[in-house]
């Protein structure tokens, strides 16, 4: 996804 | 998911499990530092805002309610558990962690991906987490005595973050645009701080010596 990063981490 | 990332977040589960099992078990916090564990907590609580609101995966939400039970039931063992909080040793552990805090949050209000309510409290969360371990580090080498469990618990938690840094150059490389420097500089100061540990927690195991640190 560009621009605005989801976090998908723990 | 890789290899790396499950294996990192099954090294932070054990982690926090040893910790548990030993308060829970034994009764004691001796060795443990509290404010370590209100470190975590106060991570915890502030990146996992979004666990009601972005669904992302079954793992990763039961994995965030056990990150957060976990972190806010051992403060709660240590502050209000009449026997445990007995064996905890407010003498040894006076890192003054407000100390970590505010230079975290000022951090984060400069550094973040997006001047966003939930990124600042994301960063901020990174931040801290690089230096949760300080006062659990600065409690090890005051109190001679290093239980195994303890040791073993310090030694995960380490270890849990050198596997995330596996994690994110393998995503680096199969994933177009991951690109999440603070994440990683912030993880790779946290690992750093674990070094010298773990060559003490090496060679005491080579050695078959208990774990002791410098003073």
């Amino acid at each position: 996804k560009h621009g605005f990063q989801y976090h998908d981490e723990l | 998911m890789n290899i790396f990332r499950l294996a990192g977040d099954m090294t932070h589960l054990a982690s926090v499990l040893v910790l548990l099992l030993k308060i829970h078990t034994i009764k004691s916090c001796a060795g443990v530092s509290l404010k370590t564990q209100e470190l975590y907590a106060l991570v915890f609580a502030t990146r996992y805002l979004d666990i009601f609101t972005d669904f992302i995966s079954l793992y990763n939400t039961v994995m965030k309610l056990i990150f957060l039970g976990s972190s806010f039931s051992i403060v709660w063992y240590i502050r209000r558990h009449k026997i445990v909080r007995r064996s905890y040793d407010k003498d040894q552990d006076t890192f003054r962690h407000y100390f970590l805090v505010l230079p975290c949050l000022l951090l984060a209000l400069v550094i973040h991906e997006k001047f966003t309510f939930r990124e600042v409290m994301w960063a901020f969360s990174l931040y801290l987490e690089a230096v949760a371990i300080l006062p659990q580090l600065v409690l090890l080498q005051r109190t001679r005595n290093i239980d195994n469990l303890t040791g073993q618990y310090v030694f995960l938690l380490g270890a849990y973050r050198a596997l995330y840094i596996l994690n994110w150059i393998y995503r680096y490389f199969t994933e177009p645009h991951f690109v999440h420097w603070i994440t990683w500089i912030a993880g790779l100061v946290q690992t750093l701080l674990y070094a010298d540990f773990f060559y003490y927690y090496f060679e005491s195991w080579k050695n078959n010596v208990k774990l002791q640190l410098p003073a």
